[in-house]
């Protein structure tokens, strides 16, 4: 594996949390935000389909190119709270690819 | 400004 582009995951809101901690941002050595852990249990486990070290390239269709930590971890903050979606679009790279 | 240093900054979710 991880010898595709990037791909796709849609995380359902299937638990209270999202369970993941992101790492980095713009202005760092990791400029877009690295997934640095997944707790069990959270919507991200259950969903199977996010590892840790994967980079997130797009939240919802948003790009985080660019984005400092605070203003990336706001965007996938907002994209758990928010009751219009009951899932989470996630563009992920296996890599830390220039972009 | 001096460059951010945020690599230790991790958030969860």
């Amino acid at each position: 594996s991880g010898q595709s582009g990037p791909t796709l995951v849609r995380v359902s809101k299937s638990a209270n949390t999202l369970g993941i901690a992101v790492e980095g941002g713009a202005n760092t050595r990791q400029p877009l935000p690295r997934i640095a852990s997944i707790q069990k249990g959270g919507s991200a486990h259950l969903c199977g389909q996010l590892r840790v070290g994967q980079v997130i390239l797009e939240v919802n269709g948003m790009s985080l190119k660019g984005m400092e930590h605070r203003d990336a971890a706001r965007v996938i903050a907002e994209a758990f709270k928010t009751k219009e979606k009951d899932y989470i679009d996630f563009l992920i790279a296996d890599f830390n690819v220039a972009l | 400004s001096p460059p951010k240093e945020y690599e230790d900054e991790v958030t969860f979710f």
